[in-house]
C-alpha cells in the first residue's frame, strides 16, 4: 500500500521539488544540486536547497552562509544565500559549530529530513532542491516515500564502480515509483592548465551508455574544474559560471 | 555506561582490528582500506577486510569476487581473493546481482554490521579492516560501540570541505573512546602524463597542519592515480603496486 506523503508547512507553496540522488559517496550529488539550484535562480526562479545529508552536510559551507535559522510559531526560516537569494536548510545551520558530529541512528535521522519538509517555512518555491546523502538507507527512503517528488537526478562520476552503486539508486527510485529525469556525469575528465591535455582519471565515461541500458535520458556531463573545488572551500560556489551547467539545465 | 563489546564467532581469532573512516564519501576509504590490507598481505600476514558500508559496499567489485560465500552451522565463511587470500565479507556478497539495491532503515544495517563480526567465520587473522560507510550513522555507531577496536584510520582529500566533515567523524572517535591512529590525505594531486605537471585539484593538501590541529598523527598522502581507479574497475586493485602505500603502512 502506498505511504502517505507528507503534507507542507501550510507557509510553504512549492511548485516542483526535484531530489539529487546517487548512492555513491564523493560523485559531487552537492556539487551538482548547488549549481542545479544556481542556475534556477540566475534564471530568476525562486529556489531552496533542502540538505538531506544529515550526519554529512555539506550544502551550508558551499555557500559560505554564517547565520542561524530563525524561528517562529509557524515553523523554521531556511536561511537565503547572499548572492542569489536561495533558500537553505541543513543540519548544519542547528549545530554550534559547523565541524560537531551528529552522531543519530535512523529514526532520528528520518525524523529530522521529515521536519525539513513539514516544519520549515519554505514560502513560494518553483523549485525545491533536495540532496540526499549516499546509500539507500534512512534518508533516501523517508524521502522517496514521504516526500511528493516531481522527479529525481541522477548524479554518477564515470567508472564502473560509481555506476554499480548507482544502479542500485536507480533500482530503488524505481520500486517506490517515483520518476526519473535523467544522469548527469561527473568528473568526466579534468584539463592540464599547462599542456591542456584532456585526463580521463575515471577512465573513459561510460554513464551514457549506462543511462541506455538503464532506459533514463542522459542530461550531459560535467569535467573536474578545480575552481569549483576551491568555490566551495572558500563558500563562494554561487560565483561559478560555465556553459556546461547552462547545457544541462536548459 | 559503556556499552558491552559483541563477542566473536567462536571459530575466529583476531590480533588487531583496525576502522577506516572518514564521515565524507568519495575521498577514498574503500580503496585505502583495500591497499592497506593488500600491503599487510603482502608482507605475509593473515588479513580480512569486513565492508561495513551495508547499502553502498564496494570492496568485492575492488577485489574481482564472484563466488558467494559458504555458511555451516558455525555461522558465515568470508569469501578469499584470488591473489592474496585475504577473506572478505560483504552484503554484496548475499545479493543476487551486484547492483541489487539494499533498502534498510537503521535497525537492520546496525543488524547486518553485528552478524559480520559475531556470525562471520574469520579464522586466525593478524589484521582485520573494517571499511565503515559516510556519515556518523547506524553503521559506524554500531561499529565503534560494539566491535572492539584497536584504533581507526581517519582518510580525508585535501579540501576543507572535506576536512570539516573529517573531524565530525575524529569528534565522534573521541566521544566514544576509539584510539585513532592517524590521517591519510587521499588524492593530494594527478601527474599530467603528457608533461609531468602535478595538478592539485583539491587545492594544496591543509591535512598535514588539520592533523596538527586535531592532534592526531599525520600517516603520508597518496595521489590520484588512473591506474587505481582502472583496476578498481576491472577487479584487480590486488595487482596495484606503488611505494606510496609502503612508506605509509611501515
Ligand atoms: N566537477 C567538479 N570539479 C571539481 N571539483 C568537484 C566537482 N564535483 C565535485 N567536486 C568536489 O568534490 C568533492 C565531492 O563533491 P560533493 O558534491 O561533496 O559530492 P557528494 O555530495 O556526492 O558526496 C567536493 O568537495 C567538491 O568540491
Ligand atoms: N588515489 C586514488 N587514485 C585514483 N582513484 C582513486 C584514488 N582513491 C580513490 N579512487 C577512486 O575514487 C572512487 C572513490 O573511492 P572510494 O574508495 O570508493 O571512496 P569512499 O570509500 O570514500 O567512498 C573509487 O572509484 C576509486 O577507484
Ligand atoms: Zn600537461
Amino acid at each position: 500500500s502506498p505511504i502517505e506523503k507528507l503534507p507542507t508547512n501550510e507557509l510553504s507553496s512549492i511548485k516542483t521539488v526535484i531530489a539529487v540522488m546517487s548512492g555513491k559517496g564523493g560523485v559531487g550529488k552537492s556539487t551538482v544540486t548547488s549549481l542545479l539550484a544556481i542556475s534556477s535562480a540566475r534564471k530568476g526562479d525562486k529556489v531552496g536547497v533542502l540538505d538531506a545529508d544529515i550526519t554529512g552536510p555539506s550544502i551550508p559551507k558551499m555557500f559560505g552562509i554564517k547565520d542561524k535559522p530563525d524561528n517562529s510559531e509557524f515553523g523554521i526560516y531556511p536561511v537565503k544565500t547572499s548572492n542569489l537569494g536561495i533558500e537553505i536548510m541543513s543540519l548544519n545551520l542547528l549545530l554550534a559549530k559547523e565541524d560537531d558530529p551528529v552522531i543519530w541512528r535512523g529514526p532520528l535521522i528520518a525524523g529530522a529530513v521529515r521536519q525539513f519538509w513539514t516544519d520549515v517555512i519554505w514560502g513560494d518555491l518553483d523549485y525545491l532542491f533536495i540532496d540526499l546523502p549516499p546509500g539507500t538507507g534512512d534518508a533516501p527512503l523517508t524521502v522517496l516515500q514521504q516526500i511528493p517528488l516531481d522527479g529525481l537526478i541522477i548524479v554518477s562520476s564515470p567508472q564502473d564502480l560509481a555506476l554499480m552503486v548507482v544502479k542500485k539508486a536507480v533500482k530503488m527510485a524505481e520500486k517506490l515509483n517515483v520518476a526519473i529525469l535523467g544522469l548527469i556525469e561527473n568528473m568526466s575528465y579534468v584539463q592540464c592548465p599547462e599542456c591542456g591535455k584532456k585526463i580521463q582519471l575515471f577512465g573513459k565515461g561510460k554513464s551514457q551508455e549506462a543511462a541506455q541500458k538503464m532506459d533514463i535520458p542522459f542530461l550531459g556531463s560535467l569535467p573536474i574544474d578545480p575552481v569549483i573545488a576551491r568555490l566551495c572551500d572558500e563558500g563562494r560556489i554561487e560565483e561559478y559560471e560555465n556553459e556546461n551547467i547552462e547545457k544541462i539545465t536548459s
